[in-house]
């Protein structure tokens, strides 16, 4: 429904803020209609500002801004309904170190309410996990578990 | 809703049963190893059994991709498995019914056996009207299981008792774990999000509306 | 002319047989023409097959094994019609510490004929190289170049 | 033909001259640093003075944006301008005229001062002629120059003199640093070589055939 649309654009706006600030250290990224007087039919676009940078076409982002903008997003969209648990496969591949510690801290922090899955190969994302499963292939194309640490 | 529990067995890379326990109370769990070991087989193995149906999705060419096709060494499988148990204390026996421990064992035996054959002398029917009966979660409990036979039937099970994909899709409907869901992110569609069109965007967003 | 491109494709393919088997330790790749009959309009498949696992779908791959195989693809173009230089941005970052090694050696061994220009995170990456370059953001949105070891 | 130099200013995020050396004898150069700070935009720069056409491979919605367009602290630039120097035994003085390393700089002054406009009292013609006539490379170097100003206007400069775009790809002819190129391989384009179609990677044969 309209509404329904209305309050969730301006509430996960408003997470969306919040989340890119901690994640970037600074700056600041919001949401836009792309057509504010037709809300049944807008799209939505990515106003985006890197500490002490301009604002700039969103395209002209780095590798690593647009993945650490994308999961700002996508970690909005979740604090405003979050679902029993969040799987997130390789997100942090593109981060540099000190992206890599202000997400693993955000991680840590949302995980107080809701299981966080995280398949990484980044040791600063893993030093924040409660519990961590280790996936072998001893035997050629067979997959096994094993219960690395487990709190 | 949280997670308590994954099960699988014949999907994908895992061949043999595979668990992984969440503890009491949330926090983060990693899974790590190196290129090519499973790791995404398990995202994968979640999105399957909440009704993931894009092949596409799943990288496969077609769903009978999920199924364990064999090493050198070993078989095919005749029979992908999974099964996702969550607790809710909202949840009561009268509305989804109960499953203990044993018997969600059993129903992996099963699959277990050569190629997820029956082995003994019960008839299919039989034996699985059986299973169904002693299949009853604790209270609190939903057990979600799909099936994928190689001959392409299909199973799904909510607490023991075969249901459509849609009973399964439309219980974790506005909680963020359908298709195009925001919960569950896979390898490299982090970059997509800020190329896609606005459109698309829009559509994050109206699924968590 | 089509005899140009069969040449083309036979000597890159035997590269890429090579280059697949140092960089994955193993196993086996090879291309595939869609359409043997029809050598001006084939397209090219790739048959993988990563050790010890069976010939599968190529879809089918992990995220770094896939990264691998292109990696093996490009570097298999690249020995039959080498270029003044080669730019790599990234290409590491999906690889686990076992292929990243084998990757970076095949570089250096490459590199005794042609310059590679190579952009990473990675430090094993970072140790193969004659000569780095840092770049800095120290004021905000404006980039510097430093010359972090020249030999 | 070996990379011996590369130069730019006003390209992207590069205000300030910006100059990557290359040791005789090839080798491995690593360029690093944290998100954001620079390193594709090199990249960039690379493919761009190769002749680099596609906006959207540099990842910019028009040309102009490769012109520095600024900090809250710095006015945007009006010019952007990359130069490559290589080295081939091959060329002689006739084939391509020679460039000192004297005259190469004062390229790179002109467009270091504000805005990338012509100071003194010269006018514009006259200044660029007396220019070309100085830039002079030394035997077996090729310096390939491109200019965007913010006007819309392009050059293009071989050895100091003015040339076609298509000179310079020309040059690069079969060496693998043309468009579609496996020469340069930008950030995230190693996933898509996997999924492109069984036509597009003829293309990528062909390219070196
Ligand atoms: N049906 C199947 N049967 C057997 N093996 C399969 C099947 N489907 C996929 N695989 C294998 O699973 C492997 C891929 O596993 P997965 O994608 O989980 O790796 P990963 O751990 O995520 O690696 P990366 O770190 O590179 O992303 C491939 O080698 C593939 O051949
Ligand atoms: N015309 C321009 N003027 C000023 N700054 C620009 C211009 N074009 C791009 N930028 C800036 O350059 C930065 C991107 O640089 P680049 O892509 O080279 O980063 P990177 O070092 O490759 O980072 P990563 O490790 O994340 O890939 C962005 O912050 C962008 O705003
Ligand atoms: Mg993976
Ligand atoms: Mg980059």
């Amino acid at each position: 429904s309209r509404q329904q649309f209305q309050e969730a654009f301006e509430c996960i706006n408003e997470y969306f803020r919040e989340t890119f600030k901690q994640l970037f250290g600074g700056g600041s990224g919001s949401m836009e209609l792309t057509d504010a007087t037709d809300l049944q039919q807008s799209g939505i676009d990515l106003q985006v500002q890197p500490p002490g940078k301009k604002l700039q076409n969103v395209l002209l982002l780095s590798g690593g801004e647009k993945a650490l903008t994308a999961i700002a997003l996508l970690l909005a969209i979740f604090r405003y309904q979050p679902s029993p648990f969040c799987v997130l496969d390789e997100v942090d591949a593109p981060l540099d170190e000190a992206n890599v510690d202000r997400f693993s801290r955000m991680i840590a922090t949302l995980s107080g309410e809701t299981h966080f899955i995280v398949i990484t190969h980044n040791k600063k994302t893993m030093e924040i996990a409660r519990a961590m499963y280790g996936v072998t292939m001893q035997e050629a194309g067979v997959s096994k578990l094993v219960s690395v640490r487990f709190e | 809703l949280r997670l308590s529990r994954i099960q699988m067995i014949g999907f994908k890379s895992f061949c043999e049963k595979a668990e992984i326990m969440f503890a009491e109370g949330a926090g983060v769990t990693a899974i790590v190893g190196p290129n090519g070991c499973g790791k995404s087989n398990i995202a994968d193995a979640i999105a399957w059994v909440l009704g993931e149906q894009s092949v596409k999705s799943l990288r496969g060419s077609s769903m009978e991709d999920v199924i364990f096709n064999g090493t050198r060494e070993r078989q095919p499988m005749g029979l992908a498995q999974v099964s996702l148990t969550l607790v809710d204390p909202e949840f009561t026996r009268e509305s989804v019914g109960e499953v203990s421990p044993v018997e969600q064992e059993e129903m992996f035996e099963e699959a277990a056996s050569p190629a997820g054959q029956l082995s003994g002398s019960e008839s299919e029917p039989a034996a699985v009207a059986r299973r169904r009966k002693r299949f009853e979660p604790k209270p609190g409990e939903v057990v979600v299981t799909r099936k994928l036979y190689r001959s392409g039937e299909s199973e799904y099970y909510l607490n023991g008792r075969l249901c459509r994909l849609r009973d399964i899709q439309e219980l974790f409907l506005g909680t963020g774990l359908g298709p195009n869901s925001y919960a569950i992110i896979e390898q490299g569609r982090v970059g997509q999000i800020l190329s896609s069109k606005p459109m698309d965007r829009r559509m994050l967003i109206e699924e968590a509306a």
